[in-house]
């Protein structure tokens, strides 16, 4: 199994 | 270790004041939480740094530690990397695996095989009532 992960900018506290 | 409430964010502390446990709340700032939750780059695993600078990453299951989310702080910006999909990759059959053609072949020799073995079997019964 492949797992894609993905990055985004965080604004706040996830 | 934090407390979020629409008043902000808080740390929980404790102190011992003649003989009784005081549990207080104090306040913090969100940076404070911030750089405590957030993983600093460098120490993030491989493909969550490869994620941040390409925007995107593929592994191998078997090279995750553990499928999570993953917060991240690198020159100041935060980051959430996170998986988005999985793709089921089928292993182990390789070059085992008959191709479309060869399989519809072994399914038409099935039935063609079982026809004959029944018109076979028909004669079969056929000699033996004729020979009773």
């Amino acid at each position: 199994e492949r797992i894609t992960y993905e990055a985004t900018e965080a604004d706040g506290v996830p | 270790d934090f407390v979020r409430t629409p008043e902000g964010y808080f740390r929980p502390n404790t102190t011992l004041e003649d003989g009784a446990l005081v549990l207080r709340l104090d306040p913090v700032s969100e940076s404070t939480v911030r750089d405590a939750l957030a993983t600093e780059f460098d120490r993030a695993p491989e493909y969550v740094q490869t994620a941040i600078r390409e925007g995107t990453v593929t592994v191998n299951e078997d090279d995750v530690y553990e499928e999570s989310r993953f917060y991240v702080v690198r020159d100041g910006t935060y980051y959430l990397v996170e998986p988005t999909a999985n793709e089921y990759v089928v292993t182990g059959w390789g070059w085992r695996d008959p191709p479309h053609i060869a399989v519809e072949a072994i399914r038409l020799g099935g039935w063609i095989a079982g026809v004959a073995l029944l018109v076979r079997a028909g004669e079969w019964s056929e000699r033996g009532r004729r020979e009773a």
